[in-house]
């Protein structure tokens, strides 16, 4: 076999920054599960979905290209939702 | 806008503050001036007074620190996060850090910090994170050489600590609302298939892949045209766009501003010097004739010959039955005409001179 097709490197750089933005900005607790293995109503897809619903991004709990966009752009370090 | 959970305030109305240490990015003077300027933002619309102290402790600290601080919120290095601020209270209440390892401008590049100070205060007096795009409490950083206090910023500012006594307070823009039954629009121009709506320093744009009518700043496609447009039109066989503001012009091929504009339209167009603006214009790309429409008056340009057609100006309601007095904007879609006046929207067919259908000004915004 060729080995299980690996993550593109900006994928798993997207992965991460998914994972930071949300720990930092909307209250995820880092539990160490990363995103990708993440079920539906895990609590990474629903802080997800509520960075989504406060940017009036499309609300999919997925980190399509919108978001990550969003989530790239400079800000203000003071969490969107309350600690 | 977002009041801070527990809704913390200052109880006094003199709150004193004082800048710890200075970035190397920026003459000290400079620095002064743009927190100075930040707080007059929030004074102004609030009985909140700020005065500078230079030693001991002061309500609001402001500070220059590098990546972990001891704040249990250390800054991550160049870009993402670039300062954060406490709510108001004792010891680090209400201070305020930004990231040294950023670079702090005083003009539109990133990242100005009269901009980004007049953000953070907001937190140091209450306030959490707005979801208003046109809110400076907005949580991402947007630049468009302005900083002003939006109506939303203003209302929650004054939720905590009530209005200003002073009466000539200034005015607040308004981020326009898509469903806004008064809302009316600058100018209108068809973009590559799309339509693109354009008012005050916002441009609004239905994009069929969400529902949501997408309202961002104008700057983000285009940071060099002016914050407000007056009329845009889309000449499509160049894939160009040009934009109007006052006598002047600008054209641009997508995002990219092309280069020896602006323009006046006095040379290019041959208009006369009475002419100080366009309110709206249409270019027809059968015909390659463009519409230009001044107050009551009309002129068409040929894109071909690069001339203004003989004749002109005409009486826009000799010509657009039902279309009468000035004209706020205009596009042509699947061969009809939308002229927009104030609220209002005419679907108008060109080819048998008349309007077909009365419509609200954000008919398209689906609301």
């Amino acid at each position: 076999s060729h080995g299980f097709p690996a993550a593109s490197k900006t994928q798993e750089q997207d992965v991460e920054m998914v994972q930071k933005y949300l720990e930092n900005y909307y209250n995820l607790k880092n539990d160490g599960d990363q995103i990708e293995r993440q079920k539906k109503s895990s609590p990474v897809v629903e802080k997800l979905k509520q960075m989504q619903e406060f940017f009036g991004l499309k609300i999919t709990g997925k980190p399509d290209a919108e978001t990550l966009n969003v989530m790239k752009q400079p800000r203000c370090g003071v969490p969107d939702m309350a600690q | 806008f977002v009041l801070t959970d527990g809704n913390p305030r200052w109880e006094k109305t003199h709150l004193t503050y004082r800048i710890e240490n200075y970035t190397p990015d920026l003459p000290q003077a400079d620095v002064d001036s743009a927190i100075e300027k930040a707080f007059q933002l929030w004074s102004d619309v609030t009985p909140l007074k700020f005065t500078k102290v230079f030693e001991d402790q002061a309500d609001i600290m402001i500070s220059f620190v590098w990546g972990d601080h001891r704040d249990n919120s250390p800054f991550d290095g160049p870009g993402g996060n670039l300062a954060h601020a406490f709510q108001p209270g004792p010891g680090i209440g209400g201070d305020v850090h930004f990231d040294e390892d950023e670079g702090w401008t005083n003009n539109l590049r990133n990242y100005n910090l009269y901009r980004v100070a007049a953000h953070e205060l907001g937190h140091s007096l209450g306030l959490s994170h707005s979801t208003d795009i046109g809110a400076l409490m907005y949580p991402n950083y947007f630049f468009t050489g302005d900083v002003q206090l939006s109506q939303d910023d203003v209302n929650g500012i004054q939720a905590i600590y009530g209005p200003s006594s002073n009466p000539n307070k200034p005015i607040a823009p308004q981020t326009p609302q898509a469903c806004d039954s008064k809302l009316t629009f600058d100018a209108i121009t068809t973009i590559r298939g799309e339509v693109m709506f354009f008012k005050d320093k916002f441009y609004m744009r239905i994009n069929p892949f969400y529902p949501e009518v997408e309202l961002n700043f104008i700057s983000v496609f285009w940071p060099h045209l002016p914050n407000t447009l007056e009329a845009a039109y889309e000449v499509a066989n160049r894939d160009e766009i040009r934009f109007f503001k006052g006598s002047k012009y600008w054209a641009a091929r997508g995002q990219n501003v092309l280069r020896g504009y602006p323009k006046d339209i006095y040379t290019s167009f041959g208009f006369p010097k009475t002419v100080k603006n366009i309110d709206a214009a249409v270019s027809e790309e059968d015909t390659g004739k463009t519409y230009f429409f001044v107050a009551n008056k009309y002129w068409r340009y040929d894109e071909y010959k690069r001339s203004m057609d003989a004749g002109y100006p005409k009486i826009i309601a000799h010509d657009f039955p039902g279309i009468g007095h000035k004209v706020d904007a205009v596009f042509k879609k699947d061969g009809f005409f939308y002229f927009f006046q104030g609220t209002r929207q005419y679907k108008y067919d060109p080819k048998n001179r008349r309007i077909l259908t009365l419509l609200k000004a954000n008919s398209w915004f689906n609301c």
